[in-house]
């Protein structure tokens, strides 16, 4: 699930 | 005058943040993929020492309210995203900060 959940993350 | 007891306080704020080497130093993340099931922007990472770290309001949980003006409320994630990175040098963020609970949730 972490992975998924990094993926989701935007950088800005 | 405090209305109820468990008001329903939210502390808004604007943050002006300026665009360093490695951006902003926030990672976004909508609130549909987190256990909050709502949507909106929220802030999931805070790089150290980078501009939104370094201004000390900001933190995980919080949520963007609006960019430059344009409010993000109802629009999709995405296309904050893309608003929030084609925002220019100098970006002006409209947030709301979390309680305890929902930030735990992030």
């Amino acid at each position: 699930r972490q992975a998924r959940e990094t993926q989701q993350v935007s950088d800005v | 005058s405090r209305s109820s007891a468990t008001d329903d306080f939210c502390y808004v704020f604007v943050v002006e943040l300026e665009r360093g080497p490695i951006g902003l130093g926030m990672g976004l993340i909508d609130g549909l993929h987190t256990p909050l099931c709502s949507p909106g922007i929220y802030i999931r990472t805070l790089i150290e020492d980078s501009p939104a770290a370094a201004d000390g309001r900001l933190s995980i949980g919080d949520r963007i309210l609006a960019v430059n003006g344009t409010s993000l409320i109802g629009a999709d994630y995405q296309s904050a995203v893309d608003l929030i990175r084609s925002g220019g040098k100098k970006l002006r963020f409209l947030v709301a900060k979390s309680d305890m609970e929902i930030a735990k949730k992030i």
